[in-house]
């Protein structure tokens, strides 16, 4: 919750609509 | 050392944060367009048409050629990058370790595992030649950084890609810990 | 040719690949993001005309700008979260305070986030071995004998 509040507030609010929301799941290694 | 990056994916797989995946997917493919890209017109400042005309070859970052590439519609044609053809393939099944990796590369067995998401009928000996590349140069690359103890290395990964250069210095670090091991 | 920034984020972690925390490259996050909105609004005028007025060949140049908003999306999102993972190393190597060099490199919402993962870490810690807790940033090493 730490992380996507922080990638939200430097980064990802100020993306296009569509790419706002990054899956974190992704940072965990297959 | 407890900084621990996102590691690269394994194989065709590719970890989305991972600093080395994004590095290597900034690679150039040879690619052609299938199609106009309209309005794109960048590749030739010259031509007055703002468009990409179709059949237009152009050096393509493997992450937009991924991106564009399409199996129904095709919109870009991926060719081998010089190396991953026949010729160079017959130089590696000769003897791998002639090899200046890091020169050809540096992300050698990386975009050649990347090249497999593109159809061609040469995928299978494209693998191949990367795999047996690998098992080719691994004895001495483990051999070189088992007995590099203490010593300057830059001489002994000069010629080697990204992923052998990891795997010499996960070489290195057993050697260390295990120096320190039996200093107690 | 776009994401050229984007990538030129990445290549400057990569060349401080020792875990040091350069300064955070505010200009350049805000650089790709002005590119974002840029590739974004002609992608909506495409898109317009190509439903109103069928305009399908537009298709592949949308596509294209689609996979750049991706790629600057990825790396600006490996960029922040790489300096997290530097960051997060810091708090076992230095302790909960940082030295002022270090944090005139980090932005206000990293030293927000370093802050929310002291209190995680310390409710973790407090929680291990009984009454007392545990301090598990101690003795990362093993002891000489």
């Amino acid at each position: 919750a730490n992380t996507e509040t922080y990638l939200k507030s430097v980064a990802l609010k100020h993306m296009p609509p569509n790419l706002q929301a990054v899956d974190l799941g992704k940072s965990v290694q297959k | 050392q407890s900084y621990l990056p996102v590691p690269p994916g394994v194989g065709m797989e590719e970890n989305f944060l991972s600093l080395d995946d994004i590095l290597l997917s900034q690679e150039k493919l040879p690619t052609r367009t299938e199609c106009v890209f309209p309005r794109l017109g960048f590749v030739e400042k010259t031509s007055d048409t703002r468009d990409i005309p179709e059949g237009t070859k152009m050096e393509m970052p493997l992450w937009l050629a991924k991106g564009l590439y399409d199996n129904k519609r095709r919109l870009v044609s991926v060719e081998q990058p010089k190396i991953y053809r026949q010729g160079w393939r017959t130089v590696f099944s000769a003897d791998p370790n002639v090899v200046d990796l890091h020169k050809m590369g540096p992300y050698y067995y990386g975009l050649g595992s990347q090249l497999l998401h593109f159809d061609s009928p040469e995928n299978p000996e494209i693998a191949q030649t990367v795999l047996q590349t690998y098992i080719g140069r691994f004895r001495r690359i483990m051999d070189s950084s088992q007995n590099a103890y203490n010593e300057d290395t830059s001489a002994l990964v000069e010629r080697l890609d990204v992923l052998e250069r990891s795997l010499f210095r996960t070489g290195q670090i057993g050697l260390n810990d295990f120096q320190r091991w039996e200093k107690g | 040719m776009f994401c050229e920034k984007a990538i030129e984020l990445i290549r400057e972690l990569q060349r401080a690949s020792d875990g040091q925390l350069p300064a955070f490259n505010e200009d350049g996050i805000r650089q790709v993001l002005e590119e974002m909105k840029a590739l974004y609004e002609q992608n909506q005028t495409d898109v317009n005309e190509a439903k109103s007025e069928g305009r399908s060949d537009l298709i592949p140049t949308i596509k294209f700008r689609h996979c750049c908003l991706l790629r600057n999306q990825r790396c600006i999102a490996a960029y922040l979260y790489d300096r997290l993972l530097r960051i997060r190393s810091l708090r076992w190597e230095y302790g909960s305070v940082l030295p002022t060099s270090i944090r005139f490199h980090m932005c206000a919402e990293e030293l927000e986030w370093f802050n929310q993962y002291k209190k995680s870490l310390a409710t973790y810690m407090r929680s291990l071995g009984g009454d007392e807790g545990l301090d598990v940033t101690q003795d990362m090493q093993p002891p000489k004998s």
